[in-house]
């Protein structure tokens, strides 16, 4: 596993950084992130896929009142791919029953979808590898959050209560030593580094870190190695023509 | 009327100014004043939890006003989550066991 990974360091990997307003469609723009990056890597081809089209025609019928990961794959699969954002454009609303899958051509497809291990460095193996990835955290900490890395306790924030999904990007390591009261009062102790891994939100630009945030890597913060998802984009191949960037 | 010492009276006109700069930078709006006065309590919650998660974080972040500053942990939770929760993963099977050791 290499020591570090930034997929926002490859041209046209990841997508501008979305605003989801009052829709509550994380699920959706996190797995059209996946599929998007994906395709860029195996196809070396850029596409806009359209999170409405999620929306509209999730198998579970519930749009911007929340959905799955999961879900947004099989409605992939369902419709045989997905539309363009530019035939199918984000609404910021959706109506049941509206569904207009039929009606636009499909620009990339998924052959299928699977979950990681919940092992972190695994993890980071996979997506060195492969490609970003989606996983799904508490977000309580989020709702507050400007910059730096988050390193939470089970006690401060429930790894098994998961209810946000984004898409993972990378990970790294933080040179500064660690910034606690009790780092700080034990200065004869080394300085160490904060592993962290790097989420691409979708609270727009204004908000963390120009619209990402980074979680403490290795204790599981905020629960994040609970439903580690991935599209799975070409054929299966050893190794993925892009390399991820350090 | 108040018993406080005359440095801690200006406090609720500055948390009213960082809410009005709050406000201005996120394009924020009231429809009446107690709408108003309500987000301003919010808000004034929300800043002490930030101060509070700053305390108790183990790493480097910074916690404090963000677009969500005058929304209620309940609102936040409806508007920006996934709300529903997991209850399996598709085509994951249940585990059958068998009383006996043995059998599949």
């Amino acid at each position: 596993v290499p020591p570090t990974c930034d997929w926002r360091k490859a041209t046209n990997i990841i997508s501008s950084i979305r605003n989801q307003g009052n829709c509550a469609c994380c699920w959706a723009m996190a797995a059209v992130d996946n599929i998007q990056a994906l395709w860029s890597i195996n196809h070396h081809q850029r596409v806009d896929l359209s999170v409405q089209e999620l929306l509209d025609c999730n198998r579970c019928g519930n749009g911007c009142n929340g959905g799955f990961v999961w879900d947004a794959y099989i409605t992939v699969l369902n419709n045989s791919g997905l539309a363009s954002e530019k035939d199918y454009p984000f609404q910021g609303h959706w109506k049941p029953h509206r569904c207009l899958a039929k009606k636009y051509k499909k620009v990339a497809w998924i052959q299928d979808f699977t979950m990681l291990s919940s092992n972190e460095q695994a993890i980071a193996g996979y997506l060195a590898a492969h490609g970003p990835i989606t996983v799904t955290i508490n977000k309580k900490l989020l709702q507050n959050y400007q910059k730096g890395v988050i390193k939470a306790t089970p006690g401060s924030c429930d790894p098994h209560h998961v209810d946000h999904s984004v898409l993972l990007v990378g990970y790294g390591r933080e040179k500064r030593g660690m910034q606690t009261g009790m780092a700080l009062s034990h200065s004869r102790k080394p300085r160490r580094s904060t592993p962290y891994w790097i989420l691409k939100n979708s609270w727009g630009a204004q908000w963390g870190e120009k619209g990402y945030f980074r979680l403490y890597r290795g204790n599981n913060t905020c629960g994040i190695t609970k439903y580690p998802l991935t599209a799975r984009v070409g054929p299966l191949v050893k190794k993925p023509p892009i390399s991820c960037p350090p | 009327d108040s018993l406080l010492p005359k440095d801690a009276v200006p406090q609720p006109l500055e948390l009213k100014e960082v809410f009005k700069l709050f406000q201005i930078q996120f394009n924020r709006s009231y429809s009446n004043p107690a709408e108003y006065t309500r987000r301003l309590s919010i808000f004034a919650h929300n800043l002490a939890q930030a101060q509070w998660l700053q305390q108790e974080d183990l790493g480097t972040a910074e916690f404090g006003e963000t677009p969500f500053s005058d929304l209620t942990e309940e609102e936040f939770g409806q508007l920006y989550g996934h709300q529903r929760a997991p209850e399996r993963i598709p085509n994951m099977a249940k585990k059958i066991e068998s009383e006996k050791w043995g059998q599949s």
